[in-house]
């Protein structure tokens, strides 16, 4: 029988197992286009 | 003939449980290793374009690190001396703004904060009747064949459609729409124009 | 932590202000405009003052991206989370990798710089597995690492001259963050350890597999996790996930990597329960690059006329330490020179069932060892009176006394174990697989109890019935025992015992011929 910790490991596989890694998370974001840094509006978002 | 697990009835029952019951014996038969999206034959290293313990497949191309010459490099400037020598990014063919779909312009206007390109995707919604509202921070327009059920010299009421960032995609509501909150056409910078 | 009043807030703000130049002015690649502007504010801002204040702003800032994953979590969904989450991850990481590039000149600072941020980092990770328990995000964590660790191996020199001190920080940090440690993130952890670069970097790049030992450690945390939930055959989906994920990474280290196999393969057979048939077999299937294998169906294929056999594996562990505790293996040497005292062989049982391990009454490792350790002395023996094995040099002799005493006085769950222990010697063409293959054949030929027949070939047949692949040693050993009239194999009644089971060693027997 699995022991009371093995029990907890579970546990915590198993939720996180609910929000898998992507493989996105592994990869670096990619920019397609080049910068062009440019005073917008202050009501555009800005993040 | 033994007669617990350990002999050969042990193997026969291992064998006609993984007729009826494959998951118990998942581990002892285990699974058709060459189905696991791996080209177990090919000659060169798996590694390099290794999708990951859960990936479907190899990486895509644009995933994989390669160093290319700096020159390649649309998004860094070269350093020469002091100033920035731009690389090969004035060689790239230009945008085709007006050429875009609603949705890429959005993609372009929220993830390219801080960038000219956020305006010109906001200049070419902009020229597909969609609004900025200033407070609300959102895209709206009219829904077609709706009419306001209410006017007024600067406001109206009615259902419109905004753009929801969130879930990406059009959103009907009904709304109080203040014309002095919407912006005006946004001011794309001279050098852009011919985009 | 007690932070000095207002670092809190300065290092939010910095945070947002380097995340928001990251962004606009510099590349995934290349941020030096934006750091060569930045570095300045963090000065003035005293951040860079000593010691104590970085590890502060780094804490705060790792603290800031992992808060705003779970404040995501209420708002919107996974998608954007993960958007904004690697934003301000990417900038982060991309700042420490600079501080560490360009802190002094010589490595120590920039190794322990980046220690800090790797353990702040850990810290924070399981701190928060045990505060948010089956809330715990990993995906925060794992872009951290992830991305620190493609900034810190890009093609540069200043990081080239401490890519072991990244390579080994890296290593140290997944062993303490093993998934039996915070098995919440299990999943991420073999993402890392199992992602393109990471491999790279510790199995191929490493100059004379410096990173080997540290890799076979990771693999070896993975195993043990997996251990107890395998043994049972509990194949929930959150395990039978992390499995295939783990038979994933298994392939392409055995299809790219064979000789990391070969080499710690003993390590690893430890690791994996005994019903783990087929990776178990994925491992002991491995054998050097360099080497090309005979087609172990060849007619009248004979070990002798193999060039390697006349070489052993290589084995990287002390086989002699593993054999615990040192009375026992006094008592086992003094009996493999003199033969005696009997009383050895009539306490050996004993000694194999000492195990605090719940689940099974026998030391596996230990009889594992045990086999290992008695044929390769019996070998070298066998070797210094300039003979070779064979079905004499290897008979009534102490080495053999002990195979036969475990063949014959075990109960049958010690049987299989020891009879598994000798048949995860059946390899590559090797001077072991050649030996152990001799001693199943000599046990199978000379046993007084049709039992001992059976669970051999129990233990021999069930290794062949799964999916591939399937060891050389085992297919040449099988082959001879049912080819060779010798053995008379196919008299015994257990051949026959059932449809199936006649009809499996039918199939065996026409593939194998």
């Amino acid at each position: 029988p699995l022991g009371k910790d093995h029990q907890h490991q579970f546990q915590m596989l198993e939720a996180s197992s609910y929000h898998m890694p992507l493989p996105s998370d592994s990869e670096r974001m990619r920019q397609f286009l080049p910068r062009n840094p440019f005073p917008t509006p202050h009501y555009y978002p800005q993040n | 003939m033994v007669g617990d697990q350990f002999g050969m009835v042990g193997l026969l029952t291992f064998i006609r449980v993984a007729e009826t019951d494959p998951n118990l014996v998942t581990l002892a038969l285990g699974f058709d290793l060459t189905a696991l999206g791996l080209n177990l034959n090919a000659t060169d290293s798996l590694y390099p374009s290794f999708g990951g313990p859960w990936g479907e497949g190899p990486v895509r191309a644009e995933d994989i690190e390669y160093q290319v010459p700096q020159e390649y490099n649309i998004s860094d400037q070269l350093r020469h001396g002091q100033e920035f020598v731009s690389s090969i990014r004035e060689k790239l063919s230009p945008l085709k703004i007006p050429r875009y779909k609603d949705e890429l312009l959005f993609y372009l206007f929220y993830t390219y904060a801080g960038d000219v390109l956020q305006v010109l995707s906001a200049a070419e919604l902009y020229n597909r009747d969609w609004r900025y509202h200033k407070e609300e921070k959102i895209w709206i327009t009219r829904a077609p064949g709706i009419n306001a059920v209410e006017k007024g010299t600067n406001f109206e009421r009615g259902t419109y459609y905004f753009f929801d960032p969130i879930s990406w995609r059009k959103v009907a509501k009904e709304f109080y729409l203040e014309y002095d909150k919407l912006e005006d056409r946004p001011v794309v910078p001279p050098s852009y124009i011919h985009n | 932590y007690d932070d000095p009043q207002g670092l809190v807030e300065k290092s939010e703000i910095l945070l947002r202000e380097w995340v928001r130049l990251y962004a606009t002015q510099g590349s995934p690649k290349d941020s030096s405009k934006a750091f060569s502007s930045f570095i300045h504010e963090l000065n003035s801002s005293g951040i860079l003052k000593n010691d104590d204040v970085i590890t502060r702003f780094f804490r705060i800032c790792v603290q800031c991206c992992i808060n705003q994953v779970y404040q995501g979590l209420q708002a919107g969904p996974m998608n954007l989370i993960r958007s904004k989450c690697y934003q301000s991850v990417d900038a982060l990481v991309r700042l420490v990798a600079l501080l560490i590039r360009h802190i002094g000149d010589s490595p120590t600072p920039k190794v322990n710089l980046m220690n800090k941020f790797l353990g702040i980092v850990a810290g924070i990770l399981i701190q928060e597995h045990e505060l948010q328990k089956t809330d715990f995000q990993q995906l925060p964590f794992h872009r951290m690492f992830m991305m620190l660790f493609y900034d810190l191996n890009t093609q540069d020199q200043v990081f080239e001259t401490i890519s072991m001190q990244i390579l080994t920080g890296f290593s140290n940090t997944l062993h303490i963050l093993n998934p039996i440690k915070v098995p919440g993130f299990a999943y991420a952890w073999l993402e890392i350890i199992g992602n393109r670069l990471f491999i790279a970097r510790m199995l191929a790049l490493a100059s004379e597999q410096k990173c080997w030992a540290m890799y076979c450690q990771l693999i070896l945390d993975l195993f043990r996790f997996l251990f107890p939930f395998l043994r049972n055959a509990e194949l929930a989906k959150p395990v039978a996930t992390l499995y295939r994920g783990t038979l994933r990474v298994l392939l392409v280290i055995l299809h790219d990597f064979p000789d990391f196999l070969c080499d710690y393969c003993y390590h690893f057979l430890d690791a994996i329960p005994p019903n783990c048939i087929q990776m178990r077999n994925l491992v002991l299937s491995a054998f050097p690059r360099n080497m090309r294998l005979p087609d172990p169906f060849t007619a009248n294929l004979k070990f002798e006329m193999l060039a390697d056999t006349a070489m052993p594996p290589r084995i990287l562990s002390n086989v002699g330490a593993m054999i615990q505790p040192a009375s026992f293996k006094k008592d086992l040497d003094s009996y493999l020179k003199a033969r005696g005292p009997v009383t050895f062989l009539s306490e050996l049982r004993t000694n194999l069932q000492v195990t605090n391990e719940p689940g099974t009454r026998y030391n596996i490792p230990l009889i594992n060892a045990l086999v290992l350790y008695v044929g390769s002395q019996h070998i070298q023996v066998i070797r210094s009176r300039n003979q070779t094995p064979n079905m004499s040099t290897i008979a009534h002799t102490s080495h053999m006394d002990i195979f036969q005493n475990l063949a014959v006085d075990l109960d049958t769950e010690g049987r299989y174990l020891f009879l598994n222990a000798l048949a995860n010697q059946l390899r590559f063409p090797s001077s072991h697989t050649h030996y152990f293959s001799l001693v199943i054949l000599y046990l199978f030929a000379h046993s007084n109890t049709e039992d001992v027949q059976e669970q051999i070939t129990r233990v021999l047949l069930e290794r062949l019935v799964v999916n591939r692949p399937h060891p050389w040693g085992l297919l040449v050993t099988f082959i001879e025992l049912i080819k060779n009239p010798t053995y008379k194999f196919w008299q015994h009644e257990f051949v026959h015992c059932a449809p199936e089971v006649e009809k499996l060693f039918e199939s065996v027997a026409r593939s194998c011929m």
